[in-house]
């Protein structure tokens, strides 16, 4: 407060119970919203059908810190008062060839402008590939600004042995696209040999595609230098 | 200062708790199950002024009423947050993506005149 005026938690008068209440409720709301840099609440449409892939991811998460960094405390290593991020982005299936197999991968516009990316990792899983070893591209993809045409920001490529988890490290390639304010990250995943696509194999819920990025809220030092 | 009970007119800490599921924001908040937005009030004598977060304690309490010069400092004192924490949230973004967080200073633990 201002010299001379009085603390409003200490001098105004209490209003009827059911009046604060609801003004509670709307601050309560409204402060969350705010900062979590959302307009409005997020409309989730399907969020159940997620639920098996998400316990999944968090499960494969947990063990893959247990044995990069052993007795490592989890969280997002942000300093104190910034405020961290961890953010699971469940892939949305593109065109696909028998060779071929595109994946999206949205990032909403509020947490690309506010925040900047520490780390992601690219979580795909091998679905019983068969015999021998199976080479398998995966590229990187992003839309020029005018988003007609793509380039090419990373390629690597893989040998799968066996089924199972593969992580692929992508925080170089999402870190530009935060960069530049935008949302959508594509993964072309191709194959050598047409023996069918060892991704995917019966469309598991727990097994799906996900990208996991640990980001922190830009300081106002680093948005004034910008 | 303490936790507001009924009768309590001096600086405290009331609790509130806002119930996700009780406006509808249980579809897109994964955990927790609700927000604990406790808030600070209640009046800052003088004698308590200029010790957050000491103010129960009875000899600061003496000490700062021996020493309150003018009367006009009790005008500017508040009751305010002295102790706070992050609420850890987990829920969909408008994209369907998983976000985890911890948004600073958002529980009120313990208040104080300032």
């Amino acid at each position: 407060t201002s010299k001379g005026v009085q603390c409003p938690a200490c001098g105004l008068p209490t209003p009827a119970p059911a009046e604060q209440r609801d003004a509670l409720m709307a601050l309560a709301k409204q402060s969350i919203l705010s900062k979590l840099n959302l307009p409005d609440r997020p409309n989730v449409t399907q969020p159940t059908t997620r639920l098996r892939a998400l316990l999944a991811a968090l499960r494969r998460m947990r063990v893959q810190r247990a044995t990069v960094a052993p007795g490592t405390p989890h969280g997002s290593g942000t300093p104190q008062g910034l405020q961290g991020y961890e953010i699971l982005s469940f892939a949305e299936p593109g065109s696909s060839t028998s060779r071929r197999v595109h994946l999206h991968f949205s990032f909403t516009q509020e947490l690309a402008g506010n925040t900047e990316i520490l780390q992601a990792t690219l979580y795909l899983f091998w679905a019983f590939p068969g015999p021998g070893t199976h080479r398998v591209t995966v590229r990187l993809l992003q839309p020029d600004p005018t988003g007609l045409n793509v380039t090419v920001a990373n390629e690597t490529r893989l040998e799968v042995q066996r089924a199972g988890w593969a992580t692929l490290d992508v925080g170089r390639a999402v870190q530009k696209l935060f960069s530049q304010r935008m949302q959508k990250l594509t993964v072309e995943l191709e194959v050598e040999e047409d023996h069918g696509f060892p991704l995917l194999a019966g469309h598991s819920d727990s097994h799906w595609p996900f990208v996991a990025a640990q980001a922190r809220a830009r300081t106002r030092r680093r948005v004034r230098r910008r | 200062s303490g936790d507001c009970s009924g009768d309590t007119r001096t600086c405290c800490r009331r609790e509130f708790f806002v119930d996700f599921k009780e406006i509808g924001w249980e579809d897109w908040i994964i955990q927790p199950e609700g927000y604990h937005m406790n808030y600070c009030t209640g009046l800052c004598p003088l004698h308590m002024a200029g010790s957050p977060g000491l103010a129960a304690s009875f000899h600061t309490a003496v000490l700062n009423l021996i020493k309150a010069g003018n009367a006009a400092a009790a005008l500017d004192s508040c009751c305010v947050p002295t102790q706070r924490r992050p609420l850890s949230l987990l829920y969909y973004d408008r994209d369907g993506n998983i976000v985890k967080t911890d948004i600073p200073d958002m529980i009120v633990d313990a208040c104080g005149c300032t």
